[in-house]
């Protein structure tokens, strides 16, 4: 079982949309897929259509500790793909982590209790946008990390804080943290600075950056709002395919380790 | 002196690209304006060319109560226009302010020592992407909270959360805090779900939305990158027009009031 935090603090880059879509194209190629729902605003869940009243035990109680991860956990419409709701109350988790025992520790304990019979191949976080005790607790929980991440200024100047961050937590917390990889998302070729920025972080991370560019797509940005990944929604469209090549670029580089 | 925050805690919706435009546009009309960089990334500093090394005091400082907030302020290229830098040093600050008396009144205590002779008539606050003490603070000081919004699914979802909290901050710290209204951001009028989005939000909120929709336009996107403010990069693109017809308009609800 693989763990993969889907994180930037950057807002907006596709940390949601890649957690969706990636994880129901992994469970396509008959593959087992959790994804945690660890953003307060729920975006993962509503994607998949899941209503507020059906999130009665949330990720909120898992990192909490009030219920075991197993009574969290619920199926979605794609085939070997469950999901770990968050609503609302999560957005109070930070605070009241901050007085507990092991407080970075909680989200890795409560996945030590996944039955093993889920036999889950993937786990995906979807990660809220910051640098809090959520994310820091999805980074200690993981094997490896994946960074979506916008060809624009703003996002770019994220990313080295990002490394040192995952560094701290790999140094501190969890020596076994890789960093999965880096995906370009919501890519605009005619756009120069999207063009340069895409240049830049390959200058600047070669290997780590995947091959497989996620164009920006409006079926993409369509989906959500029928709570339905994209791949469903319409399987033909650029957005759907790239996410389905980067899922076979994720297993592939997998395979190789 | 009027004190707006300027918050969503969905990412990536133009929080920070609006404070900056905003800021620039109604100083060009002789009025003197602060900026205070709230989000730990720096993104509003940095879109005005502030580098990391001039950050010496900033927000996190004021904040915390280690220095006045005078001692922070910075001018910027825009003739009237005033800065609070940030550094990532704001990323530790909700677990710190956590255990402070007062928690939620930070902020607003470091306002009353800004010196009457600085006569700003405008304070904006760039909120970072949560509803974590740092946005409390912001609200707690503020007398108006304008909310971008980018006409997206995802980022609708999030509008009533928003509202919600707004109201209970209201209601438990700051009894005179209104909303100052909603502007649509990176709007494109042939993208039908934006069309509808929009649509949505003028008949929930009705006046409350701005007349001026901001474009999606590539020119805004790269300003940042120059440390340059829309307007100062291009005065004469759709994006920076629009920014300055918004303060128009802002100025006009203001002076009905
Ligand atoms: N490839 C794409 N093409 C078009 N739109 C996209 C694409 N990827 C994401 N979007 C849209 O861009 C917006 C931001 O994406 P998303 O919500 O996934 O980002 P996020 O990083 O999870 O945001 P947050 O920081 O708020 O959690 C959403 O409205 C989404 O529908
Ligand atoms: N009108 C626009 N046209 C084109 N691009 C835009 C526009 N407004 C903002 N952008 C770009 O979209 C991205 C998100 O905008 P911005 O960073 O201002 O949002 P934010 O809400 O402050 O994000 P965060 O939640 O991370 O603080 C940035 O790269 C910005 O340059
Ligand atoms: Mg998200
Ligand atoms: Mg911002």
């Amino acid at each position: 079982m693989q763990i993969i935090s889907v994180a930037n603090q950057k807002g907006g880059v596709g940390k949601t949309t890649t957690t969706i879509n990636l994880a129901t194209a992994i469970a396509a190629i008959r593959k087992r897929v959790l994804i945690i729902d660890l953003d307060p605003q729920g975006n993962a869940s509503t994607g998949f259509g899941i209503e507020r009243t059906d999130r009665e035990i949330s990720s909120y109680d898992v990192v909490l500790g009030a219920a075991p991860i197993d009574a969290a956990i619920l199926p979605t419409e794609v085939p070997g793909l469950d999901i770990v709701p968050s609503t609302v109350d999560l957005s109070g988790a930070d605070l009241e982590l901050a007085d507990l025992p092991e407080r970075n520790y909680r989200l890795k304990k409560a996945f030590e209790k996944i039955p093993a019979a889920k036999n889950y191949d993937y786990v995906l976080i979807d990660c809220p946008p910051s640098l809090s005790l959520l994310t820091i607790n999805a980074l200690v929980a993981s094997d490896s990390v994946l960074v979506p991440l916008q060809c624009e200024f703003f996002a770019l100047e994220g990313l080295s804080l990002l490394l040192k961050t995952i560094e701290r937590v790999r140094d501190a917390f969890n020596p076994t943290l890789e960093m999965n990889g880096v995906v370009l998302t919501m890519f605009d070729g005619r756009n120069n600075l999207a063009v340069q920025v895409a240049a830049d972080v390959r200058d600047y991370l070669g290997d780590k950056v995947y091959k497989t560019v996620i164009p920006r797509n409006v079926r993409v940005s369509e989906a959500p709002s029928h709570g339905l990944p994209a791949i469903l929604y319409d399987h033909r469209c650029s957005g759907s395919r790239a996410y389905i090549n980067l899922a076979g670029e994720l297993l592939r580089r997998d395979r190789r380790k």
